[in-house]
């Protein structure tokens, strides 16, 4: 559960120094998964792991440029400090996927690929 | 669009309980024991699941190779289901059907071939000139198999392919294109097709004085040809390329044995 720290998006000029310590901001964590630990390894003969990974950690309060937040992100944190914390923060949820390709042994005994969409979070943002 | 479930046994409160986004993957991930009751009744050939698994690696690579660029999402390995055999000196005739139960109406198709193993045991290197005649095949009811070494007047253009064998590579897969011949009857949605296939391969050497042709052995050692589609899911549980990202369908290359089986048409050939 490590957080991977180079999540930063690309645009992102060089000249902000990386992380060198892990911290508890919105952040992509791995989380694998064996098809044979889920019972489904008769069924998806490839690949045997998965891991769709998630998003966790807090937005911090200039949340902007760095997660590539909508203007909105900022609003809601205004409204969470300033007006009424009953309204939540902006949460820390995925923003790109990519899609899982899966190999199967149909039950009637034929072979099908197929790829599946947005079965894997790559990237993290806040809003 | 949504995902349709017409050829699965989905249980309807499960779908409704995820608002009908449910893909077959999910299902299985969602439900405590769907797999409980899943025994698959038939267990594909060890030789064909090698052969979908080296489509999975080519296909699933992030960095797909250039011949690797494709369209589709799915592609479905269907093997012979019933099969009859007739053979005399001149022909080998198969009637044999598939079953295609498992494509699903959004399932749209963009390429399908007969996939033929050929195994050989020859020390010297060989190249064999193979002609393929498949036509539709309506099931006769009342027997499995009807004969029909008399009726054998041509539905298709003769299709034909080249198979070169050599002593380090012991089995030749060969993809033979039949989009063209398939493709109405797969967009009526059959449930089963029944083709008459008739492949007659002989040596491809150059015709010596009184023009005796050989018969290549390589016919004796082929097993009946797999049914492999390549197909582009329009669901929207199904990865969908952007046409943006630029990647065209080239289905045409053979990408198996690292040469292209293109299939040239006996007329093109003559000329």
């Amino acid at each position: 559960g490590t957080p991977k720290s180079t999540n930063l998006p690309e645009t992102m000029p060089k000249l902000i120094p990386m992380y060198d310590f892990p911290t508890d901001e919105c952040d992509l964590y791995d989380f694998r998964v064996s098809f044979s630990q889920l019972k489904l390894d008769h069924w998806i003969i490839a690949p045997q792991k998965y891991n769709p990974r998630y998003c966790k950690g807090f937005c911090p309060r200039a949340v902007g440029y760095i997660y590539g937040s909508p203007v909105h992100t900022m609003v809601q944190n205004i409204i969470y400090e300033k007006l009424d914390s009953s309204v939540p923060r902006p949460s820390c949820v995925p923003s790109e996927y990519n899609p899982l390709s899966v190999l199967t042994i149909e039950n009637d005994g034929s072979i099908a690929y197929k790829e599946y969409e947005e079965m894997i979070a790559t990237k993290c943002t806040c809003r | 669009s949504c995902y349709n479930f017409e050829n699965e046994s989905v249980e309807p409160d499960v779908s409704l309980h995820h608002g009908n986004i449910l893909s077959p993957l999910l299902k299985a991930l969602s439900e405590q024991n769907p797999w409980g009751e899943f025994t698959p009744r038939a267990k594909p050939d060890s030789r064909f699941v090698r052969y979908m698994k080296r489509l999975y690696k080519l296909s699933s690579k992030p960095d797909k190779s250039p011949e690797a660029s494709h369209l589709y999402n799915t592609a479905r390995l269907i093997t012979p289901r019933e099969e009859c055999l007739e053979q005399n000196r001149e022909f080998f005739m198969q009637d044999i059907s598939y079953s295609l139960n498992r494509v699903r109406s959004q399932e749209q198709l963009l390429k399908s071939v007969l996939l033929y193993s050929f195994d050989h045991n020859h020390v010297t290197p060989f190249t064999s000139l193979c002609y393929l005649d498949v036509k539709e095949q309506k099931p006769s009811r009342d027997q499995m198999c009807s004969h029909h070494l008399s009726s054998t007047q041509q539905s298709v253009p003769l299709l034909s392919f080249r198979v070169h064998t050599e002593r380090r590579v012991r089995r030749r897969w060969v993809e033979v294109d039949v989009t063209s011949f398939l493709h109405p009857l797969i967009q009526a949605h059959k449930k089963d097709i029944h083709l008459l296939i008739n492949l007659t391969c002989v040596a491809d050497m150059v015709p010596r004085p009184g023009g005796q042709v050989h018969k290549s052995p390589v016919e004796l050692t082929h097993r009946s040809p797999s049914l492999l589609l390549y197909l582009n899911d329009t669901s929207e549980v199904a990865y969908q390329r952007r046409a943006t990202q630029g990647r065209m369908v080239d289905l045409t290359s053979n990408h198996w044995d690292g040469k292209s089986t293109a299939w040239e048409s006996a007329s093109r050939k003559r000329r």
